[in-house]
């Protein structure tokens, strides 16, 4: 109830006090559990017969672990077909009522399967009392039974070709679980349907490939998936921009991939960090002319180093140098930047010939304040 | 936590609690830098929009609050791309806070593991929260010591999930010490060298913990999203204002 106190929805009693609960009741849902997506039927309707309010609730029940580790059993050809139709009963489009499995089909379920759970020491669940169902009817319209092209293993077993199921968990895990091995054949990716990493075999589904996001360990998946030209550079997501607009401090690619990693430190022989910023596709040093030291703290904190940090500058006489530089733009201070490579511009001359090193520390973290002493 | 105990205040300084009304405390979370936080993306289901929520520090007694409590708005919800609700996988999230939290001994950051950085099977490590402890919900933080569990292994108690690289299993085949419902988004945190904690889990998902079905509990891997985390906290911090 929206009053937050809790009460069986759509039942026979308005238990909420503004009869909330009986929204959204008489109504076909779509089925949206896995273990039953391959029913005659694809609509049911809520609570079920095991008591569950929701799909929902019904995924992480007793009931919906159980059923699919008993059919591994083989005790009963339609046990699955049966579990569904408590599970996610199908739902009747001209009257959205709920239709039962038929008698026959609880009795012959609890006849086969009951006694190959009390092995394992487990009960057959308390709820599917079978007199609760009908009799079969010579229409077969009141209560459900499977026809002989019903699916018997859910969308996570896998079919031997003995005909048993196996969890789909098991399948290609290296162990025979069928009694001809079957489940343990065409383990290839291909074979099932998936994209193989090369480097360690691992299996990706084709909607993985060229996503932005690496699943290979290499990054193979990732590789290969443009064709920019010499002018342009690949996004993450493989979009192609112009190399002009590299960390230009515009977002270029959908994905903002053409503003991340401007701004780094590089070491040099005596350790020192020269603070560099990667812009048109190659490295440039920073100019130490008209430096002041909030600048230091904007390129730390774009490093993702927001604590206490020192500025250096390094004199620099190697002319080969001159053409690596970016300095300051001669209007900074107006330009309302939010990020700091985009205060700097291409081919302008260094005077002070010094360039910008810096020391970024990390903020604190993962510490906990010392447990206070107390005389005992 | 099931099996857990209570925390003394302030042990857990990153805790935090994400709150709607009416019902109060939804989720965990784990404060990461003065303005940003983690937590699951399930946690947002069906309630996206972040005017409805608020985040809390700096508590431990969720009936009382304290002196050292810091509440902050929700400025920003960001769902990982690839989050999918039917699976749980990439369940993961980041909250970006309306104004900057004070740094007190009651509220302070943890430190995220490098991104090739994972933690080893039979690792011991705590996980906190206010979920279900089995017979109640508690008021005070509860904390619980659980031991890192390998993937192969963690797959052999659900058969019906995949366990994929982007979880981490940890607790134990009789479930006595695991997360419960209403600790979604804590974390999971090991101390490291030097007496740093690291956090490498976000509670996600389980069995129904207090039903017959136990094992262990799935967390999010952090190490995994290190770099899409440092990305868009980079993004929304310096791209998008």
């Amino acid at each position: 109830c929206i009053n937050s106190t809790c009460s069986g929805s759509c039942g026979s009693s308005l238990n909420c006090e503004t009869h909330q609960n009986q929204t959204n009741c008489g109504q076909c849902e779509p089925i949206t559990l896995e273990l039953c997506m391959n029913l005659p039927y694809n609509y049911t309707h809520f609570p079920n017969y095991l008591g569950h309010r929701t799909q929902k609730e019904s995924s992480i029940s007793w009931e919906s672990s159980l059923f699919p580790a008993l059919v591994q059993t083989n005790c009963y050809k339609y046990l699955m077909f049966f579990a569904c139709t408590i599970l996610v009963p199908k739902c009747d489009p001209q009257t959205t009522q709920r239709i039962p499995p038929c008698r026959s089909l609880c009795e012959l379920s609890k006849e086969r399967c009951e006694s190959v759970l009390g092995i394992v020491g487990l009960q057959w669940p308390e709820d599917t009392d079978c007199s609760q169902f009908p009799e079969e009817k010579s229409d077969n319209q009141t209560c459900l039974m499977p026809d002989d092209d019903v699916e018997e293993c859910s969308p996570s077993h896998f079919k031997c070709r003995t005909g048993r199921c196996v969890l789909m968990s098991r399948r290609c895990d290296g162990h025979a679980d069928c009694e001809d091995d079957s489940d343990e054949e065409n383990c290839g990716c291909s074979q099932r349907g998936l994209w193989e990493c090369p480097s360690n075999k691992l299996c990706i589904k084709h909607t993985m490939i060229c996503d932005g996001f690496p699943d290979c360990p290499d990054q193979v998946d990732e590789k290969n998936c443009s064709s920019c030209k010499d002018d342009e550079l690949e996004c993450a997501n493989h979009d192609c921009v112009p190399r002009d607009q590299w960390c230009n401090g515009h977002l270029d690619c959908r994905d903002s991939s053409d503003e991340w990693n401007c701004v780094s430190l590089s070491k040099s022989v005596n350790s020192t960090t020269f603070l560099t910023i990667h812009k048109s596709a190659a490295d440039y040093h920073v100019c130490a002319d008209e430096w002041q030291e909030d600048l230091s703290q904007l390129a730390c904190n774009q490093l993702g180093l927001g604590g206490p940090y020192m500025t250096e500058t390094i004199e620099d006489h190697d002319q080969r140098n001159r053409q690596n530089w970016l300095r300051l733009h001669s209007d900074w201070k107006n330009k309302n930047a939010s990020t700091f490579h985009e205060l700097l511009v291409k081919g302008q001359l260094c005077q002070s010939r010094q360039r910008i090193a810096l020391l970024c520390t990390k903020e604190d973290c993962g510490r906990r304040p010392a447990a206070r002493m107390n005389k005992r | 936590i099931l099996g857990g105990r209570t925390s003394r205040p302030g042990r857990w300084p990153w805790q935090c609690s994400l709150q709607s009304e009416p019902s109060g405390h939804i989720c965990g979370c784990v404060l990461i830098g003065k303005k940003w936080v983690l937590t699951v993306a399930h946690c947002f289901e069906g309630r996206e929009n972040a005017a409805v929520w608020k985040v809390v520090f700096g508590i431990n007694n969720l009936d009382h609050p304290s002196d050292f409590m810091q509440t902050r708005l929700v400025q920003k919800i960001i769902l990982h791309p690839r989050y999918n609700r039917a699976v749980v996988d990439y369940d993961i999230s980041i909250v970006k806070l309306d104004t900057d939290i004070n740094v007190t001994s009651y509220v302070r950051p943890i430190c995220l593991p490098n991104k090739k950085h994972s933690v080893e099977p039979d690792t011991y490590c705590y996980i906190t929260g206010w979920g279900h402890m089995g017979n109640k919900m508690p008021f005070k933080l509860q904390e619980g010591e659980v031991r890192i569990i390998s993937l192969e292994q963690c797959q052999s108690y659900f058969d019906l999930k995949t366990i994929t690289s982007r979880m981490l299993c940890a607790g134990y085949e009789a479930g006595t010490v695991d997360s419960c419902m209403g600790d979604s988004g804590g974390p999971l945190v090991c101390e490291q060298p030097g007496g740093r904690w690291t956090l490498f889990g976000l509670t996600s998902w389980g069995s129904v913990c207090f039903s017959k079905v136990l094992g262990p509990g799935v967390y999010s891997n952090v190490a995994h999203f290190v770099e899409w985390i440092e990305r868009q906290i980079y993004i929304h911090t310096f791209l998008l204002n």
